[in-house]
């Protein structure tokens, strides 16, 4: 076994050279790592598991990759081994991205871009690295399905003020702020995107559109008291009947408040606080406008 | 930040330079003025002793464009286009932004029709989108755009330089105000006192019948 | 000042608007 285990290395090596990454992989992962003849290190066991899902990863190839993570999460979890850690990190952020489980994978990112190290064991975290992963968790946090939790990721990316260095800042800072994409910005961002986050989803959308369609009908709802689904359609870009379907399963699903009239072809749109609250706002506001201008009195010397 | 504390640094800036201008110079700061996206007050700049001098000098027409943009509409300039200088397309908007805040002024529900005859639009999604973004998004107003009834209700909208003579009917309103509010927490003290005194009589009957309904058992 | 005239007007139209009896009671 020992002779097998050095020259599938070898091997190994050599398609990796050529960047044949799967069959590198598949070559590593002939490597019996549960053998009870050979008892292997726990660190020699993840440094392989990882090492083969990163070689998957390499082809975009998300199931194999998971295989591997999922049996390197039975040894990372005592694993002293700090730079192995990270690297298990980035691929399980990298397989919960391309299994478009984007809010999942944009909280990994987003744990990864904070890593305060500069230099792990003998590796070296450069500052894009970590822009990268920052960037790819504004990314994923936009495609992911609108609602509460997504709207708190938001939140919290918006208020990192590294994120106001990145180049797709101004697209998250629209998102956060609840505010309509047009088609120009919808295009530009698309062109950041990775393949699988363009790919087509069962019912011939593509994620992102889904993602930018249900973005922009919040945002609607943020605008609009009520609103004809023919407008509706053309404000989302789509068709009336399409802007009804994804707005009645926004509302089925519970991430959007409102209802629909069919008779009338209309959507109303529902605050989520009560009248009494929204009132109460009203009167903090007034009572908070009403302050800010003694203040600015007062600072003026009036 | 709200508009007012933006436009704050925006309006020195160009006061203290109205106030080293020379007339011609003067228009071209007019220009870069009314067509400065973040600013939607002019009459810091109006009040500059450079630009009162170029009345009756052949710039004059740009301290009546400055008036325009502190005090009126769109509809004004079309009825006055012959004797004020062409607008840039930045200008046209702002002076529509302008016009919404001035429909606010007196009414919390603004219809459609009103709006798009007011800032010249022919149809709602053209209206709707300018409302968006042109006035949400830039934080000038908040409402709600209601389409079944076609009215765009205003929630907030910034405050316009005010014309001459407005300032009366400010304090009217705040009068008014303060007046209401008295009546009101009177009101309030009146109801309260109501409602112990209500809160007495009901406790008082309730003893009374308890103790009926004790005397009643002695006697049975 | 005009700025603190400007936020004044923006305050008052946040103010009710109705006077009316029926609206006095609603109010409370």
């Amino acid at each position: 076994e020992e002779q097998v285990i050095v020259l599938r290395e070898k091997l190994a090596e050599m398609y990796e050279s050529e960047h044949q990454w799967s069959k590198a992989a598949q070559m590593l992962s002939g490597i019996d790592l549960d053998s009870g003849i050979r008892v292997l290190d726990e660190t020699y066991k993840l440094s392989k598991c990882v090492q083969i899902a990163r070689l998957y990863l390499e082809d975009d190839d998300a199931v194999n990759a998971e295989a591997f993570i999922n049996k390197a999460s039975f040894l990372v979890s005592n694993s002293p081994h700090e730079v192995l850690n990270l690297q298990y990190k980035v691929c399980y952020a990298r397989i919960l991205d391309l299994k478009r489980k984007f809010l999942e994978a944009a909280l990994r990112y987003y744990d990864i871009s904070q890593i305060e190290k500069r230099q792990i064991g003998d590796e070296e975290i450069n500052e894009d690295a970590l822009e990268q992963a920052l960037s790819a968790a504004v990314t994923c946090t936009i495609l992911a399905a609108a609602g509460p939790q997504r709207s708190r990721v938001l939140a919290n990316l918006y208020k990192d003020e590294r994120c106001s260095k990145l180049k797709i800042y101004p697209i998250l800072q629209k998102v956060y702020l609840e505010r309509i994409l047009r088609k120009p910005e919808i295009d530009a961002f698309a062109e950041e995107l990775k393949a699988h986050q363009k790919a087509l989803l069962p019912d011939n959308v593509t994620v992102l559109d889904r993602a930018m369609i249900e973005h922009n009908l919040l945002s609607a709802s943020k605008l609009y008291t009520n609103i004809s689904f023919e407008e509706l359609g053309t404000l989302l870009g789509i068709a009336p009947q399409k802007a009804e379907k994804i707005a009645s399963r926004m509302i089925y699903e519970d991430r959007m408040r409102g209802s629909i009239d069919q008779v009338e072809a209309v959507i109303h749109f529902e605050d989520d606080t009560e009248e009494l609250q929204l009132w109460d706002q009203q009167i903090v506001g007034l009572c908070q406008a009403l302050n800010d201008i003694l203040d600015s009195m007062t600072s003026k010397g009036v | 930040m709200d508009i007012e504390q933006r436009q704050t640094e925006i309006i020195d800036h160009f006061v203290k330079q109205a106030e080293v201008m020379e007339a011609a110079s003067l228009s071209a700061l007019v220009l870069e003025a009314t067509s400065h996206p973040s600013l939607f007050a002019f009459s810091e700049i109006l009040s500059s002793p450079n630009v009162h001098k170029l009345e009756g000098t052949r710039y004059s027409s740009s301290r009546d464009l400055l008036r325009l943009f502190a005090y009126g509409t769109w509809n004004d300039y079309r009825s006055n286009a012959g004797c004020l200088p062409a607008l840039l397309p930045d200008q046209v908007r702002k002076l529509k932004q302008l016009t919404v805040l001035t429909l606010a002024e007196t009414n919390k529900v603004l219809p459609y029709d009103q709006l798009m005859q007011e800032i010249d639009v022919s149809n709602v999604r053209e209206l709707e989108d300018f409302l968006i973004n042109e006035c949400m998004y830039v934080g000038i107003v908040r409402g709600k755009l209601d389409q079944l009834r076609r009215c765009f209700e205003v929630q907030f909208a910034a405050g316009r330089d005010l014309r001459p003579g407005q300032l009366n009917n400010m304090i009217q309103t705040l009068a008014n105000w303060v007046c209401t509010s008295d009546n009101l927490l009177q009101t309030i003290q009146e109801k309260i006192k109501w409602a112990d005194a209500m809160s007495e009589a009901y406790k008082k009957h309730r003893k009374e019948i308890e103790d009926r309904a004790e005397d009643v058992k002695k006697s049975l | 000042d005009n700025s603190l005239l400007r936020q004044v007007s923006s305050l008052l139209r946040r103010l009710p608007t109705m006077e009316s009896e029926k609206f006095q009671d609603d109010f409370l």
